[in-house]
């Protein structure tokens, strides 16, 4: 009978910026500059356009920054301006199963909250759908009491830009060079997305132009729907429960990736269920046994235009672009799927030459193209690496720490719907389909490392009897 | 333009289970259990009733099983319960400031949700509130798209127990032993609590029987307003919006803790404020003044009585009884802030005896006396611990591994809002303030540990010469 009552999503995330990467002044920097970039990416993708994006850091004063990220995508229509920045859950990628950067309808109104919460200044947008339409400028606050979005400004504006997005958030921040930087993060961003053209302005600093190493898109992952390995009964039931097909068989077909006529009259057959039966109808035993019966027969793994890994060439040319070492390998895994959703996994190794003998290996993480600053020791693929015996392939490594040696690892795993430890997507959950994946392609570049590493011992071994 | 849409708390939730602490079989069974454990502790130390607990794991078939945890406490109203067991984001712990296990107004939903996700079925309640109140039975389901309750079943009942709830799950979960199974947990949450009695039943054995090692409750911890120390400036416009207050100088005297009136005057004077404006009429350079004088002038720590801190006896006493070392040590920090919120850090250790000499230590992690089983690798206990230099003490350390040697550490953190690295609340987010009261702790224990060891290596020189 004590005061219960109803907690809004905003007011949670205000409480837990942490949760959405905003605990410290130099990660909210490049939490907040990596959500606007994702959303520019994935807006310019989707539309077929090959992106350009301007990112603009100024120093108003000691820790506090105004950011501004520009981009020449489709645009956003005014209506849907207040909620998509002024309302956390709210988005155009969470209920579609597409490998995006974006998923989950929180990032750029997290941002633009933060930025709020520290000076109490609104978001600034600018957008523009076509040279036809006018471009409108909002400035949009979130009322963190309800998360909706409160409008302190609206009007039609002049912009030179045929049709894009502008977003200016005011935030406290830190502005550090080096390592996790923004700075790092930008260029890793440029190299990883050789698509899309940069110009970025840091504190202070020159414009920098990140010029375009390709000029095709990606090809672009398909929208699917959900796989049947892993999907859990509740789920089950809730589709049969929302389906509009007459016949279970129709809506195991539509419903589903991968379901063929042939596999959907095995899987009712073994359920003992009329292909006929209406879904809506179905009663728990029988969802219960569609569902044991999926696991009983075999079913295709997912098709692979529903990913889009960066591939080995590319992952090879991107390592031999930033390291001299004199040994380098990638592997792309074939698909696999966790909870319904297909993934894949791909790494990539440099070893030898000038990479430092006596440091502890470095590991580069990525998930859906996006550079993984944060978090380690809370990512499935720190956990994947550690659990790899590299001294089974002649590394050095100490119990309970990451091998020793000169070794760069470069690890990527797409899929339509990442598992982060946490909103803010900084680290992947340990869910153990994605571990045994990362695991299977460590050891396979770790046996050829092993190759390597041996015969290089004993060629020196012989030189040295000469 | 695309379908943007608004998504429900629940829907985003189901999506991410891990994020809740559900993402294996293991963890589900023991996050579940723990949910419900935590309400019950809490419910019955708020209403001053010495708790009982009954735990109860049935195995129904292979991997799946039926929990049961029921206590003595104040019951819960029956208008109150659809929405606690079926709406998350629903509860009395989040809107207060006050040490209790729970504080996110998710938790036994979403143990519910992960039961009827993987088997369909609903959660069962059974509560009273009193011997003249009629017992209540429920069974809720959580509508997953609309974040509502949906009661299958509503009726009076029958009930031995003069007042208490009993909640019910059936979920898809594994029963394993040994570390991080649900019998340590309990064995360890019956340890930390030595005025709770637990009746504690495994699937298919006897039941365990915890006796109270003490009969009265701890001091209770006091409920407070927000500290001044790190409160950002939008949260304090915020509250300047929503004061009833006709003046700011009642305001602030009213709204936070240790703001006296002689600091009001001086945190008012430096910001060049009348203490008489209204709060609610001030405009945002007004109150940018203020929130930079709460730093330009001298506010005492918070008071004590809001936290309720293990204390080095009871620590020491814990660790006498579960390890035989030959060296103990603990200490509990003073009271620290971060983000208005005190926190207080305690550290205990044993060292030599029978702990094993070439082994990683062991560190064992709590948050307001809640045992953390998982994810020690995201925690910022565990980054604290790794950046202590423990070889300036006496101890091996390899670079990025936990020390090895014959030691234990046990590390409490006390706070009115435990920042958790997600919402299943298993590993402590990385604010700096919390990390260096952590590593203050810990660097207090490690010179008297490092005093402890050298004497040792006199001794055993002195004792090698005679
Ligand atoms: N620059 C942009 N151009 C076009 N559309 C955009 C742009 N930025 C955001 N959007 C739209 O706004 C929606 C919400 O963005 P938001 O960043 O809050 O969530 P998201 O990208 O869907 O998921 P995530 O929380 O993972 O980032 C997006 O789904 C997209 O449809
Ligand atoms: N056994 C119980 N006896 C009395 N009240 C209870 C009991 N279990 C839950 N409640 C009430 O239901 C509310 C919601 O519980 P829930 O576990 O969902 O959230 P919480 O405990 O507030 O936070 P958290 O998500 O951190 O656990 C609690 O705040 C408490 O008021
Ligand atoms: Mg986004
Ligand atoms: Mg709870």
């Amino acid at each position: 009978a004590e005061k219960q009552r109803e907690i809004s999503v905003s007011e949670f995330f205000v409480k837990n910026r942490h949760l959405l990467g905003f605990d410290n002044k130099q990660k909210a920097l490049l939490t907040a500059v990596r959500e606007c970039v994702d959303n520019s990416l994935d807006a310019c993708e989707e539309a077929g356009i090959l992106p350009e994006l301007r990112i603009e850091i100024r120093e108003l004063a000691e820790e506090r920054f105004r950011i501004a990220v520009e981009d020449n995508g489709p645009g956003i229509v005014k209506a849907q301006i207040p909620k998509i920045f002024g309302k956390l859950l709210y988005g155009s990628k969470f209920h579609r199963l597409k490998q995006q950067r974006g998923q989950q309808g929180i990032g750029v109104s997290a941002a633009g909250m933060y930025g709020q919460l520290t000076t109490g200044k609104p978001v600034t947008i600018v957008s523009r759908t076509s040279p036809q339409a006018a471009p409108h400028l909002f400035e949009v606050t979130v009322d963190t009491r309800k998360n909706q979005p409160l409008v302190l400004k609206e009007e039609k504006t002049e912009w030179e830009k045929a049709h894009g997005t502008r977003v200016e958030i005011e935030m406290e921040a830190s502005y550090k060079k080096g390592r996790r930087s923004v700075d790092d993060y930008v260029e890793q961003t440029a190299l990883s997305n050789p698509h899309c053209r940069v110009l970025y302005s840091p504190p202070g600093q020159e414009t920098i132009t990140y010029e375009r190493a390709v000029h095709e898109l990606p090809e672009e992952a398909k929208e699917i729907k959900p796989h049947p390995y892993g999907v859990e009964l509740g789920r089950l039931m809730r589709m049969f429960q929302d389906s509009q097909d007459r016949h279970i068989s129709t809506a195991l077909k539509n419903d589903f990736s991968r379901l063929t006529p042939k596999v959907v009259d095995d899987i009712l057959k073994i359920a003992g269920v009329s292909p006929k039966a209406r879904p809506r109808d179905l009663d728990t035993p029988a969802i219960e046994r569609v569902h044991k019966a999926f696991t009983k027969v075999k079913i295709m793994a997912p098709p692979t235009n529903c990913l889009s890994p960066v591939g080995e060439e590319a992952l090879l040319k991107g390592l031999r672009l930033r390291f001299k070492a004199d040994y380098y390998d990638a592997v792309t895994r074939p698909p696999a799927v966790y909870r319904g959703n297909p993934f894949q996994v791909e790494v990539a190794l440099a070893h030898g030459g000038s990479l430092p003998a006596e440091e502890l290996i470095e590991v580069f993480r990525f998930a859906n193209r996006v550079p993984l600053q944060y978090q380690a020791s809370a990512c499935a693929v720190t956990k994947a690496v550690l659990s790899v015996d590299w001294r089974s392939y002649g590394m050095q490594m100490s119990k309970g720490a990451l091998p020793t040696g000169p070794m760069v690892l470069m690890l990527h795993i797409a899929s339509v719907w990442v598992p982060f430890t946490s909103e803010s997507k900084e680290a992947i959950a340990h869910y153990p389909e994605i571990v045994k994946e990362l695991r299977l392609a460590l050891m396979e570049v770790g046996r050829r490392l092993g190759l390597h590493i041996r015969r290089g011992k004993r060629e020196a071994a012989e030189a040295k009897k000469r």
